[in-house]
Formats: C-alpha cells, sequence, structure tokens
C-alpha cells in the first residue's frame, strides 16, 4: 500500500501500488497536480464487415470496434533509483514493457516503451497504442503539429471545411503526429512528444492516444498486395514518449525547447583507448 | 574517402517512394534498406575525417548504429575508451549518455580532466539478459560543437589507487 513514486527537483510520477500503472504527474516548479492513467491497448484489426470489405491494413487504420483491449490491467512495476536517474520499469505482457524514467535536473517524464513481437496466432491482427486518460475538460479539442513547425487544432468529428459525416469514429479522429500532440484545459496543458511520426488522436475529453506498433493479417487492397505482417517472429520496436506538464502559459517554450533537443539530439562517436580530452566550440 | 552523397540519394529515394513501413513489399523493403546501409557506410568515413581533423588527432572512431537496444560492443568490452559528443544545436546542451556496459565500477572524465558522476543501472529483465548494465553520466557539450568524454573501467588495483588518490590532501 505504499506510494510508488520517481521524482526529481522539479518533477514527481506517480505509481498505483495496486496496478503499477502511472497514476498521476506533478510540476513543483509550476505547483500542477494532474492524475493521469497510463497503459497500452490495442484496436483490432478490421478484415472488412458489411458495411464495408475495407480491411486494416499499411495505408487504412480501421478497427472493429471502437473500445480498444488493454494488453494488460495492471503492470509488475520495479524501481531503480541511483543518483542520476530514477526509474520505473513496468511489464505489461511478454511482448510490452516501459521504462518510466526520470533523470536528475529533467523537466519532462521520459516513456521509454518496447512493443513485439505483437502476436497474431490467436487470428486477430492487431493495432498498439499508448493511452494518456486524465480529468482534463477538453471539449473535444486536441492539437498535433506538422513536421514541428505549424500546430494544428483538431477537433473531433468536424473538418473545419466541409459538414463532416462521420463514419469511422476511432480512424475518422485519427491525425499524424510528426513531433508532439497535447490536450489543454486552458490552465494546464499535457504534451507528448514523439521521436518518430505517429498517428494520434483523443477520442474522449481528457484523453489522449499514440499509435506505436500494428501486425496485420490482412492486406487493404491498395496497391501493395502484402499484409502488414512481417515473416518469422515478428518485429519488436522501441520508442520514447517525452511527457511535459506545464500551465499554458509555460508550455510553448517547454515543448519547442525540448523538441530542438530531441530533433537535433547530440550525436555519439567512440574510440578505443585513451586520447586527449577535448571541448571544441 | 568518406562521402554523404549515397545516403543522401537513398534518402531521396525512400522519400520520393513514401517508403514507410508497409506501403512496399518486402523485398522492396529489403532493398531500401540496403541502400541506407551503403549510404551509411561512407558518411561514417566522412564524420570520422570531420572530427580528426577538428580535434587534430586520428582515431579509429566507432559508431553504435543499435544503441537504441543497448547493443555496443566497443563500449561494453574496452577497458578504456572515448566517446565525442557532437551537439548539432545552436546552443550549449546537457544530456545524459548511456552507454551499454557489461557490469563494474567505471571512472568518466570530463575534456577537463575532472571525474563527473556516473552510475551503472541495470536493464529490465525482458530486455536480453547478455545486454543489462549500462553506463549513465552527464556531459556537456557547447553549441555546435563537441566534447570528449574518457571512461576507464576500474578493476581492484586502480579503483584502490583511484580512491587513495581522492582522499589525499589537495595540495599533493
Amino acid at each position: 500500500s505504499h506510494v510508488l513514486a520517481i521524482e526529481n527537483e522539479h518533477l514527481r510520477a506517480t505509481f498505483d501500488p495496486d496496478t503499477g500503472l502511472l497514476m498521476r504527474i506533478e510540476n513543483m516548479d509550476q505547483n500542477l497536480s494532474l492524475p493521469v492513467n497510463q497503459g497500452f491497448f490495442w484496436y483490432t484489426a478490421n478484415t472488412g464487415d458489411a458495411e464495408s470489405d475495407q480491411a486494416s491494413g499499411a495505408y487504412i487504420f480501421r478497427p472493429t470496434w471502437y473500445q480498444p483491449q488493454p494488453v494488460s490491467r495492471w503492470a509488475q512495476i520495479h524501481l531503480v533509483k541511483t543518483a542520476l536517474v530514477q526509474e520505473a520499469h513496468q511489464n505489461f505482457s511478454a511482448w510490452c514493457s516501459q521504462v518510466v524514467r526520470l533523470y536528475q535536473g529533467q523537466r519532462h517524464l521520459e516513456l521509454e516503451w518496447t512493443v513485439g513481437p505483437i502476436p497474431v496466432e490467436d487470428g486477430w491482427g492487431k493495432e498498439v497504442i499508448s493511452r494518456f486518460k486524465t480529468g482534463l475538460k477538453t471539449k473535444g479539442q486536441f492539437y498535433t503539429d506538422s513536421n514541428g513547425r505549424e500546430i494544428l487544432k483538431r477537433r473531433r468529428d468536424y473538418r473545419p471545411t466541409w459538414r463532416l459525416n462521420q463514419t469511422e469514429p476511432v480512424a475518422g479522429n485519427y491525425y499524424p503526429v510528426n513531433t508532439r500532440i497535447y490536450i489543454t484545459d486552458g490552465n494546464m496543458q499535457l504534451t507528448v512528444l514523439t521521436d518518430r511520426s505517429q498517428g494520434g488522436s483523443s477520442l474522449k475529453d481528457g484523453s489522449l492516444e499514440l499509435m506505436v506498433h500494428r501486425r496485420l493479417l490482412v492486406d487493404d487492397g491498395r496497391g501493395v498486395g502484402e499484409a502488414l505482417m512481417e515473416s518469422g517472429t515478428g518485429e519488436w520496436v522501441r520508442g520514447r514518449h517525452l511527457v511535459l506538464l506545464d500551465s499554458v502559459k509555460e508550455a510553448a517554450a517547454s515543448h519547442r525547447l525540448l523538441a530542438e533537443k530531441v530533433v537535433l539530439a547530440p550525436q555519439l562517436v567512440l574510440a578505443q583507448g585513451d586520447g586527449a580530452l577535448y571541448h571544441a566550440p | 574517402v568518406g562521402d554523404s552523397t549515397p545516403l543522401k540519394e537513398a534518402m531521396a529515394v525512400l522519400q520520393h517512394h513514401d517508403a514507410v513501413t508497409g506501403t512496399s513489399r518486402q523485398h522492396v523493403a529489403n532493398d531500401y534498406a540496403r541502400q541506407l546501409a551503403v549510404g551509411w557506410g561512407p558518411c561514417e568515413v566522412l564524420l570520422s575525417n570531420a572530427l580528426a581533423r577538428l580535434s587534430g588527432s586520428k582515431q579509429n572512431f566507432s559508431f553504435c548504429r543499435e544503441l537504441n537496444i543497448s547493443i555496443c560492443p566497443l563500449s561494453r568490452k574496452s577497458a578504456r575508451f572515448q566517446v565525442t559528443i557532437y551537439n548539432p544545436l545552436g546552443r550549449k546542451v546537457d544530456w545524459i549518455v548511456r552507454l551499454p556496459v557489461s557490469q563494474g565500477i567505471f571512472l568518466v572524465k570530463d575534456p577537463n580532466g575532472k571525474t563527473v558522476p556516473s552510475n551503472v543501472v541495470m536493464l529490465p529483465s525482458s530486455y536480453s539478459k547478455e545486454y543489462q548494465w549500462e553506463l549513465l553520466f552527464s556531459a556537456s557539450m557547447p553549441a555546435l560543437g563537441f566534447s570528449i568524454y574518457s571512461v576507464a573501467r576500474m578493476t581492484g588495483r586502480n579503483l584502490q589507487a583511484h580512491k587513495m588518490q581522492s582522499s589525499s590532501p589537495k595540495s599533493n
């Protein structure tokens, strides 16, 4: 029943001791606290139904049901605390795990997820997402970027230039995320920066999701002629989501400076043995 | 001879064909991967040449292509190695470096020869047992420049020597 938390001088992330899932993020500098439930889910890929024979494939995202299945309702959790880093290791299943990490001095939470090989022996193609659930009153709106330049406001079940008849409540609200997606209630902002382009959405107020991996059994009939299916055991993917909790006033500066650091990350080169230490501006 | 043209051309082919996962047949995807790999080789040489020229010393540089999955033979097996960190941003950056190592204690020195705090952390059990340990240290890089850090594995003997050295009075 004791509290599981990782923290540094700026942030604290608390985990539910019963489920092992992330349950709260606190920004101590700005005195902000947000209950957040984060976990992994999967949508069942459609292989065609009475409404349409369109299958989910590389070009098409079309889930069978609108509610995703949880990969697991709880995670085995293990905390590691050193002077430089505090980590929570979460194991959701044999094919899904995550490290939630806070480095000393860091103002964001790092979620390093490892997903795959996605099992498909049950005959279902799967599209795996990471979902953050909060109580933020977002009024059906969320924001995604275009190559880190223009950030566009997205409104659920709405298009700004025509009257939309929404026939795909999940896929019809998914948008490209090149570097970041965020939700806000006007006071607080939850921003997630990605390390690669992904699909993302906010299907309910206060919720935010990003697709991290998919493995499908049927071709979508858009010209490739092969299902999005690796031969052998399948691919496993590792990536990072950087999570920022800020006041709306501070948020833009935080996510823009952090995104610069991620996109233009330092490059490492190693050399064996000794040599002169060097510091070259 | 270093050259970035083959990688530029490979990237151009991929971008032209929207080489996103699943949108090509497997043998075509394999060919995209082949073109990228072929292009990357001469790019590494180009980068090595540039770093050697800037630092004024030629080194046999190694690039960790699988660092994202915690695999780097050089850092895992070497008793001593140098880490050159290039910062492409136009402002000073502080960064936590993570390198796969085998279990042990390490001494990390910054460009001024000062020891910097480091930790060795264990990776979760779901990862490969062979690559369980990572060395962490905080590095600082100047704007559009690079810093070279040194890492040495401490054995019983040099660990004792280092402890004696750090506990001796400063005037010595």
